[in-house]
């Protein structure tokens, strides 16, 4: 219903009602299904298109990391944005007249419904691996970039498992194929949390991509536009300079295979709660979460390559 | 639903390589069934980890016999995710 509270976490179930709402309340907004999860939930993405056929387009995923809860919180806050923004907000307007925007609230579905219902610390897919008693896959180790390279785990039981083979989770898979046969994205997104960055390649290795200058500036300019509603400061750089080396992840991927604006963000977390932030504080994230990415959306829109 | 009483969140602030090393070791047993919500990996960033309630004192005792700095970032996780859940309740019934 129209009394869906963003400030407050919700089910799987309840989330996806909320994309239904979405989807029936505006036209240019529809809900597809890109795959299925291990254990058969659908991936459901809402397409935001106001026309034309095959047009350059942004992906924007969240939830990956299943217990990053305010990821999946911050991506239904930030649909509605959009969609109600649309013909009010000439950003928005211009930005959908030229693009299509792809978003992917619940990247892990399987990990999300588990920390609900049994273990709210899981982070991983809900994947069986052969010969082990441990469950789950990294699911953000498990791209193929630099796949089982440094800064992931072989172990099953390791909370940063990459898993069997690259692209071995289908929930990695449903997105890898979604994004190529589609062949025309130009900015790839990802919503983590927590620890206030703002991340581009690499990860896998520590060397500088070739675009390293329009994206450090890029990246600044979002930072600046995220600071500016809460005072929140991100820091920004390469994946490996900004944390540690980590192989198998989705922006290298994304980079890798021709999306120049590919941008990881992790969260607001005040310094104070890690991943689990209290409810009072999605909206925030949201809010600010979304001038940075509108930031980075408006260069991808100015300057389409 | 699988309980958190008496686990803590440690910040894990190190000085130099050697500490970023104690703590990487700290990683590798397994026996302590310890969870990095941040890895160490070096001394300029801060290094966060959930340690269940049988491990908050071995973990304590090792990061001071070493010298390391470290804060408590979450007293008990169990308030936590208790507040979080009813938080949540309270939202639902409010929306019904």
């Amino acid at each position: 219903s129209s009394s869906f509270d963003f400030g407050a976490y919700h089910t799987l179930d309840d989330i996806n009602k909320e994309l239904d709402h979405l989807a029936s309340e505006y036209s240019f907004v529809e809900k597809i299904q890109i795959g299925q999860s291990y254990e058969e939930r659908p991936l459901y993405v809402l397409k935001f298109s106001t026309g034309g056929s095959n047009r350059p387009a942004i992906w924007l995923d969240a939830g990956i990391h299943s217990r990053e809860w305010v990821t999946q919180a911050s991506a239904l806050w930030i649909a509605n944005k959009i969609a109600s923004d649309y013909g009010t907000d000439a950003s928005v307007t211009s930005l959908l007249d030229k693009m299509d925007l792809f978003l992917l609230p619940v990247a892990n579905p399987d990990g999300f419904v588990y920390t609900h219902t049994s273990n709210r610390m899981w982070r991983k897919t809900r994947s069986k691996i052969p010969g082990s008693v441990c469950v789950g896959v990294d699911p953000n180790r498990n791209w193929d970039a630099g796949f089982g390279g440094p800064g992931a785990s072989d172990k099953p039981c390791s909370d940063s498992y990459h898993g069997p083979s690259a692209n071995s989770e289908v929930e990695v898979k449903s997105v890898v194929d979604f994004i190529k046969s589609h062949g025309n994205f130009k900015a790839f997104l990802t919503l983590h949390s927590y620890s206030q960055l703002l991340m581009y390649p690499y990860g896998y290795k520590c060397t500088r991509p070739d675009d390293y200058a329009e994206l450090e500036s890029l990246g600044r300019a979002a930072a600046s536009s995220i600071r500016s509603l809460y005072g929140t400061s991100f820091q920004v750089g390469t994946i490996c300079n900004t944390i540690y080396q980590a192989s198998g992840g989705s922006i290298d991927w994304s980079y890798d295979n021709g999306i120049k604006y590919s941008f990881a963000f992790e969260l607001r977390d005040t310094g104070r709660y890690g991943f689990l932030l209290p409810a009072t504080q999605i909206v925030p994230a949201a809010q600010e979460t979304w001038l940075g990415l509108k930031k980075i959306m408006e260069h991808v829109r100015n300057k389409l390559y | 639903l699988e309980t958190f009483v008496g686990h803590q969140v440690l910040r894990i602030k190190t000085k130099n390589e050697e500490e970023v090393k104690q703590l990487q070791l700290l990683e590798s047993l397994d026996h302590l069934e310890l969870d990095f919500w941040i890895n160490p990996s070096a001394p300029a960033l801060p290094v966060d980890v959930r340690i269940p309630a049988a491990s908050v004192q071995s973990v304590k005792a090792f990061l001071e016999s070493q010298g390391i700095e470290y804060s408590i970032l979450i007293e008990d996780l169990q308030d936590v995710l208790d507040k979080e859940k009813e938080e949540m309740a309270e939202s639902a019934q409010r929306q019904r």
